[in-house]
């Protein structure tokens, strides 16, 4: 279940559509503080579910959305696509590449695509829910957190384990 | 005590004391299960011992050492539970050169295998990654993705 | 209110304003007091606006944008209110090489009037000090002290 | 009040008696992770009075004392000195020079010299007090901490302007 594509538009800094196409292996996202390259991790938890604006930085949910700098104005909405290779059929479905977007709209509207069919948030939380990529997995470290786990209590820390497990 | 938990543990009991030792080269690191009353009620802890050195309270390790030694318990599980990509952003900023080329060694060889997206800007991480992706703002306040080779990722960190 | 504090504040105001403009090359950075019932509940907020972006909650920052900004705060408070001496410990860490030589070179500037001790592991940093102390570890779980001039500590950190 | 010189012996990875000349003007200290960089940080906490074994990244108070290694028995007791220079006169004392002594041994029993005369710590505290090396200054940043005026309550926020004005 690699990443093949991240698509953004409208997503914090990525004011314009932008595609990221993935390879496998090792990828380094490299750029000057501030350029945007947190935001594209951000990005990825928000399409896969992310329900917590302060694990995205933000106050509330659509402060994802491009709010305008000196060159442009702020937008209406912002959409991220994730697209997978799922020919191992991690993802209980029966297609080769599975495609997640969701949209968000200043007016607190929200949509989600599977496959480009409408779906509700849980599905999407379902969807993932054994592939290792859920909430508590270690899928993905946020900049700054990666001591945390020493930090945690003995048993916040088992209940993390119980997850990997 | 849930056999499946039981098991996975101790699996990355192991893995943690090998994955330790070779990123430290040397050391030991358990991982323990507290003491409770109700086996649910027990809780994780991480007993460490850098090469050379007592054990003692985690906290007393130092910044690199405790950033280090949380990506071995990272890569100890992963390698128990293996996730299909993993990302990681800015993980190694605490880390000396020495070891940040540690880490890059082995988030490179764990990459065969799962699908690694590394945020960074740390040059020893660049120089092992197959594929380097530039994020620029160009325009006042947006992102613009670069393709960026090493040499230019590597002029551009090279201020 | 105070009124030594009102004037202290207004004064590390209009230093914070001017640091961080200095220090991100634009930008603008306000302190403001909160309002409330009683002057001496008012608090102290801090809104800040990085060249060409528009003003956000804090923690909508980069992480390296958050460490710069404390890090203005932090010269604004000692050019109103001096200290004898400084001891920072990494805290440049988050910071892009561009910034680092920023961050390094306004240290330098401030260190004539007041003694600055900075633990780093950056290039940037080291290149602008006055004196280098190395720390070494040559026997187990022992703190060596050697002195390091600038080409040895530049290859203790270029792995 | 520049620091002329630190000598710590005992203290944390300093088991041999180690003395740091300082300059006046920007001093480096370098070196790999784990050496005792911050250790050294540590050091200049306590000699000043630092009272909170959490904030020496240690569970009690005598955390500090070398605990032993592969190449050296633990030892049982830690000290440190600071000297400053004083020809600003500012601490209060008629003296060109100042130094300080901390003392802390395995049984708990502690020392405070101040140029060499027994004290208390409180007198320690008291002659710090007005000099901007109090306990909430801005002298001392440790490691991981620089962000941290950020993250504060306004209030919070507002008590540190207080104590720096
Ligand atoms: N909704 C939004 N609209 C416009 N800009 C935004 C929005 N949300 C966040 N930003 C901006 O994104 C920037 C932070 O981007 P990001 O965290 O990705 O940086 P980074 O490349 O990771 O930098 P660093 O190397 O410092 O960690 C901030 O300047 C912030 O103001
Ligand atoms: N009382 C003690 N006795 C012996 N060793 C100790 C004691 N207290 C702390 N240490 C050791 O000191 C080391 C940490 O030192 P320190 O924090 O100064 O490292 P550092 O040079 O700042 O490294 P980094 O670059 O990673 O921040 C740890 O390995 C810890 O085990
Ligand atoms: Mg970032
Ligand atoms: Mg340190």
């Amino acid at each position: 279940m690699q990443i093949k594509r991240l698509e953004l538009y409208g997503f914090k800094t990525f004011a314009k559509r932008t595609t990221i196409d993935f390879t496998s292996g090792m990828s380094a996202i490299v750029g000057p503080n501030g350029s945007g390259k947190s935001n594209i991790v951000d990005a990825v938890r928000w399409v896969l579910g992310e329900q917590s604006a302060k694990t995205l930085r933000g106050a509330k949910m659509n402060d994802v959305i491009f709010k305008g700098s000196d060159s442009q104005r702020q937008l209406n909405f912002a959409e991220v696509t994730l697209v997978f290779d799922n020919h191992n059929q991690t993802l209980p479905l029966d297609y080769r590449e599975v495609s997640v977007t969701r949209r968000v709209y200043r007016s607190g509207e929200s949509e989600y695509l599977l496959n480009k069919q409408q779906v509700r948030l849980q599905d999407i939380h379902q969807l993932f829910l054994d592939t290792g990529v859920g909430k508590s997995s270690f899928s993905i470290i946020g900049q700054g957190q990666v001591a945390r786990i020493l930090d945690s209590k003995p048993q916040e820390r088992r209940a993390i384990f119980e997850e990997a497990a | 005590m849930n056999q499946r938990f039981q098991t996975t543990f101790t699996q990355i009991q192991t893995a943690f004391a090998d994955v330790f030792a070779q990123m430290f080269g040397g050391g030991t690191a358990r991982l323990v299960l507290t003491d409770a009353e109700y086996e649910d009620e027990r809780g994780i802890e991480l007993h460490v011992q850098p090469p050379g050195k007592k054990m003692q309270h985690l906290s007393l390790l130092s910044g690199g050492e405790r950033a280090l030694t949380a990506i071995c318990l990272l890569f100890a599980i992963i390698r128990v539970r293996p996730v299909p990509f993993s990302i990681l952003d800015e993980v190694e900023a605490a880390l000396d050169e020495h070891n940040v080329n540690r880490f890059a060694k082995y988030v490179h060889s764990y990459s065969q295998d799962s699908q690694f997206i590394v945020v960074t800007h740390r040059q020893g991480t660049m120089e092992m990654a197959d594929a380097l992706y530039g994020v620029t703002m160009q325009q006042a306040g947006i992102s613009t993705l670069v393709s960026v080779r090493l040499d230019e990722a590597q002029k551009m960190i090279q201020s």
